[in-house]
């Protein structure tokens, strides 16, 4: 899977997210990509999410959305959204994986708990950065 | 506002050890292409629907990554792929899924946000809407690599799948 966020300088976000599935799939299986809300969302109120992971874990918790509303009904701010449910909810499952997320100020927060994560970031305020984990 | 991009590469692709330094430099410089050419557009005052699909443009066309063309191997031997786009100013989306021979799926997804009233399409139909708005399909060819078929060869045929990571549940938090 691979994935990107973004921030413009209207403050507007978008999200984009696109992969292959997995290796010997059968039954016609989807993951979580191409549902919106849950490997990808966007909403200029809050954040912009693309995921990446064990796609039926981040159906059953509906992680994209599930951090945006964190972000709006709990008033948590972008790193605690996401940290919150990468490191809490989604473990709490069994599941494992990431994200990449951006807010309306710019703000980037690209949390996992599972090996080999490809990054990479960059605004008009810090370095760039590439990271391989 | 500050303009940002962040990039993700998927989770896995390599074994532990497999990653080799070359290797290394090859997913470092992909990575970095399509970092520059999404905040390329973020600096011309451009969308970031526009970067997003860009940067994702990028990694889809490089085999090292699982989408597009390094797209992994099904259970019958094909490439299977799916997409989603979404802006947060007015919650417009576009998705599509178990599609078959599409170049850059997330075009696709782009095009299903924009040219449809829908916002999910998938497989046959997927196709059909793409073959209407001029999309040209790649022969299998194109999504072949070596290092992809070798990785379904070793559990094809058996009722095991796999991600693109050795999921281990021991904390690896960061």
């Amino acid at each position: 899977t691979v994935g990107a966020v973004a921030c413009d300088r209207n403050g507007n976000l978008a999200a984009a997210t696109s992969t292959g599935g997995m290796t010997n799939k059968n039954w016609g299986r989807i993951g979580d990509t191409p549902i919106i809300g849950v490997g990808n969302y966007a909403n200029n109120n809050t954040c912009a999410v693309s995921c990446t992971g064990s796609g039926e874990f981040f159906m059953k918790a509906v992680v994209a959305y599930d951090v945006s509303c964190l972000m709006e009904y709990k008033n948590l701010n972008l790193k605690e959204a996401t940290r919150e449910v990468i490191f809490k909810r989604l473990p709490k499952i069994k599941g494992d994986g990431g994200l990449i997320a951006v807010d309306s100020r710019g703000n980037i927060s690209m949390p996992f708990n599972t090996e080999g994560m490809y990054r990479g970031m960059k605004t008009s305020k810090t370095e760039t950065m590439v990271a391989i984990y | 506002s500050r303009i940002s991009i962040a990039i993700h590469g998927g989770a896995g692709t390599l074994l532990k050890g497999e990653m080799t330094k070359e290797k290394e430099q090859a997913y470092r410089t992909v990575l970095r292409q399509a970092l520059e050419s999404g905040y390329e557009i973020l600096e011309k005052k451009g969308s970031s629907l526009d970067a997003v699909e860009q940067a994702v443009v990028i990694m889809e066309d490089s085999p090292l990554f699982n989408a597009g063309k390094g797209s992994v191997f099904t259970a019958s031997g094909k490439h299977e792929m799916d997409a989603a786009i979404m802006e947060g100013k007015n919650l417009n989306a576009g998705a599509v899924s178990l599609i078959t021979g599409i170049k850059n799926p997330i075009v696709l997804a782009r095009t299903v946000l924009e040219k449809s009233d829908h916002i999910l399409l998938a497989g046959q139909g997927a196709m059909d809407f793409a073959r209407l708005h001029g999309f040209d399909f790649k022969k299998p060819e194109y999504f072949y690599d070596e290092y992809r078929h070798e990785q379904w060869n070793k559990i094809k045929g058996t009722e095991n799948f796999q991600l693109d990571h050795t999921s281990s549940k021991d904390d690896k938090f960061g």
